[in-house]
């Protein structure tokens, strides 16, 4: 199975028209492995994108030189998937007994 | 009657099970219907809900898991399905509905992609279908439609989680509910459910254009909103899709529009991004409930407007 440790979900506010091309230039970058969840499109949607770990810096890096604004919505990705998967085992359990 | 927990996030299996158990349960309401099968050759199961005896009436298509990782449209279709057989003779307005029209309910429309969450990428968007000559697999089934297909909003590249595929309806899922729909040939509505942003949309999504019902279809959206909220305050956004998100072409709620189903509609469920794709199971239920009246709103004007 796919695992995501140390992955994390970065929302980006974004303020003007400037900024959505600067995350347009972000999404093209294949090498950072980045999923966007929520694509930049148009002004008052946030963009969320989930991180690899070994991307983590490189994205900080240019988030924070482009004065971009954004906030970690997940921490730990994989803690969440290994939350979700512990309660579907113990729903199972529960259902065979 | 058994012991499926609707608050909780299941299997493909063992939804196709519940599906069964339903229609044994209640096999003078329910049926569960083939409509086709998935590229890795799965069947595809749509629930029907009839009180016609065999005869043909208007209906309602509710179309949820198309965007496998989002998990939670498939969980409220479960408990939708319940909420439906259970409800029906009880609440007047379902009982209604059901007495004048059909629902039709595919819980799961894109059944190999909702394995591929289970067993391989809990964050799979799209079908599993191959290319040759790329190493990457699946296309956006909800860029596959034949509406504007290919256009603004959908990417040529198989290995963009938005590729249209080579052709629309290229996707053996989306072709067996267009032909499914077009055998059919009296369907009122369709409304599809996606997660996460708590938005109700209507079309169009391939362009800023305003549908020739959109005044209507923007009225019925506002009350379907203001019911949702009414049960604990979650606050839906509403406008067309390409207003409201973003521009994207060959979606099927914009195909069901332009081929003759008024009222179409597609849900974003909860939430707002703390959870993204991954929902906890303890919301399961609160947003099933909140969603059915939200639901609800849509089938009572599709009802008293017939056209």
């Amino acid at each position: 199975r796919g695992k995501f440790f140390g992955d994390q979900v970065f929302r980006i506010n974004v303020r003007n028209g400037d900024e959505i091309s600067k995350l347009n230039e972000l999404m093209k970058s294949d090498n950072l492995k980045l999923n966007f969840w929520k694509s930049p499109c148009s002004l008052g949607h946030p963009v969320d994108v989930l991180v690899p770990a070994v991307s983590l810096q490189p994205v900080e890096f240019f988030l924070k030189s482009q004065g971009l604004d954004y906030s970690v919505t997940i921490e730990d990705l994989q803690a969440l998937l290994d939350k979700e998967d512990e309660e579907m085992q113990y729903n199972k359990e529960q259902e065979r007994s | 009657s058994n012991n499926f927990n609707y608050g909780a996030y299941h299997s493909l299996e063992a939804i196709y099970q519940e599906m069964d158990s339903i229609a044994g349960d209640f096999p003078d309401l329910a049926s569960r219907v083939k409509i086709g099968h998935s590229f890795e050759n799965r069947p595809m199961y749509v629930l029907k809900f009839s009180t016609g005896k065999g005869s043909q009436r208007p209906a309602i298509w509710l179309n949820a898991g198309i965007h496998s990782r989002e998990w939670i449209s498939q969980a409220t279709a479960m408990w939708t399905a319940r909420k439906i057989v259970s409800d029906y003779g009880k609440d007047p307005a379902i009982t209604s509905i059901l007495e004048k029209m059909d629902i039709f309910l595919l819980p799961v429309a894109n059944p190999d992609g909702y394995v591929h969450t289970h067993t391989e990428n809990r964050l799979w968007r799209k079908t599993r279908s191959l290319h040759p000559g790329s190493p990457c697999i699946g296309v956006d089934p909800n860029r596959n439609w034949n509406a504007s297909f290919a256009g603004k909003g959908a990417s040529g590249n198989p290995c963009s989680e938005v590729y249209h595929g080579p052709h629309a309806n290229s996707e053996v899922e989306v072709k067996s509910v267009v032909d499914f729909i077009q055998q059919h040939g009296d369907f009122k509505c369709f409304i599809d459910l996606h997660s996460y942003s708590q938005l109700l949309m209507y079309p169009y999504a391939y362009t800023a254009k305003e549908a020739p019902d959109a005044d209507e279809l923007d009225e019925v959206a506002r009350r379907a909103a203001e019911a949702l909220a009414s049960l604990s305050g979650t606050q839906y956004r509403v406008g067309s899709s390409a207003t409201t998100v973003y521009q994207a072409s060959g979606s099927s709620v914009d195909w069901a529009y332009d081929n003759g189903i008024k009222y179409a509609f597609t849900f974003e469920l909860r939430d707002t991004g703390h959870y993204g794709f991954l929902l906890p199971a303890d919301q399961i239920i609160p947003t099933a409930e909140e969603t059915w009246l939200g639901l609800k709103t849509i089938m009572e004007h599709v009802r008293d407007h017939l056209y």
